[in-house]
């Protein structure tokens, strides 16, 4: 089998000078990924490394770059699954985690779970030993900026973020 | 939203997504991301797939689980990756974008929004695009 690793970087509108940035951050993370398979290690290791490099990127919306929620804090969610066995793991509405598809991971692994979601997440995370971070720390200048500029009473941010129907 | 899929030397497949999710979302607002079927699915029998995209359009049409149900049919990556988006966009007016694997190592990176940044590694060479029908190589 010849080994294959595909990643992206979210859909959507695409401002014209960070096309750039995704460019190179998707380019950066299929090569990371893809390194771990020529290594001889699994897909499932493949896949987490590729997306814990595209969550360090603030390029995109995930980690570090998140877009905010309505009150300006980062909320987030992530899934692994396993072709071979079909277990899979999720987290959603995490908080203060750097790299949630490897918490994630660790639900998979370790629980007999699905999902864990918001407090119960972040409780996991702890008990697992995954290091909090500040949640200003996973805000950027530029999801800050979009925050605000969807707060407006006429904006609509699935249209800012998604584009307009064809 | 970011993902990957891959198939490994094995031939075992494996999918991953993360999320910040919707801009300015209401608080404790969940998408698609964290629910299985809808924010990704990986089966050895039938491929990976990672969606992005509005988050409720993908969940009312089960987007991963949708397309790899074509590919069971007998459908390359491309072909139902097509037809999994153009039905979120009749049925439900959902844009959005997906990358996908089968079990033969076939890959396919596909969208209906204006942009998706993707990049796909496989034997020495890196594709990737932004724009629709962009698909750029270069050696790894």
């Amino acid at each position: 089998m010849l080994p294959v690793l595909v990643v992206h970087g979210g859909a959507g509108q695409i401002p014209k000078e960070r096309v750039e940035m995704a460019s190179a951050g998707v380019r950066a993370a299929a090569r990371a990924g893809y390194a771990v398979l020529q290594g001889g290690r699994s897909s499932m290791d493949a896949v987490v490394e590729a997306v814990t490099n595209l969550e360090n990127n603030p390029s995109f919306n995930a980690g570090y770059g998140s877009v905010l929620n309505v009150k300006g804090e980062v909320e987030m969610d992530a899934i692994v699954m396993d072709g071979r066995t079909l277990a899979s793991g999720a987290v959603s509405a995490v908080r203060n985690i750097a790299n949630p598809i490897q918490l994630a991971r660790l639900v998979m692994e370790q629980t007999s779970h699905l999902c864990l979601t918001a407090g119960g997440a972040g409780q996991f995370a702890r008990a697992m030993g995954m290091p909090e971070v500040p949640g200003d720390s996973l805000i950027t200048e530029y999801a800050r900026m979009r925050w605000k500029k969807n707060l407006a009473p006429n904006a609509n941010p699935v249209e800012s973020q998604m584009g307009k129907m064809g | 939203t970011v993902g990957a899929v891959a198939v490994d030397e094995d031939g075992n497949i494996a999918c991953a997504t993360s999320t910040g999710g919707m801009l300015n979302k209401m608080e404790g607002r969940v998408g698609d991301t964290a629910c299985i079927g809808c924010g990704g699915y990986a089966d050895n029998r039938a491929g990976a797939v990672s969606p992005t995209g509005h988050g409720e359009a993908i969940m009312k049409v089960t987007l991963a689980r949708l397309i790899l149900f074509h590919m069971a049919q007998g459908m390359s990556p491309e072909e139902a990756s097509d037809l999994g988006l153009a039905t979120m966009k009749e049925r439900v007016e959902g844009l959005g974008g997906v990358v996908t694997v089968d079990p033969q190592g076939r890959w396919a990176a596909r969208f209906t929004s204006t942009q998706m940044a993707w990049a796909a590694a496989q034997g020495g060479t890196l594709h990737f695009g932004v724009f629709s029908g962009e698909d750029v190589t270069q050696d790894i």
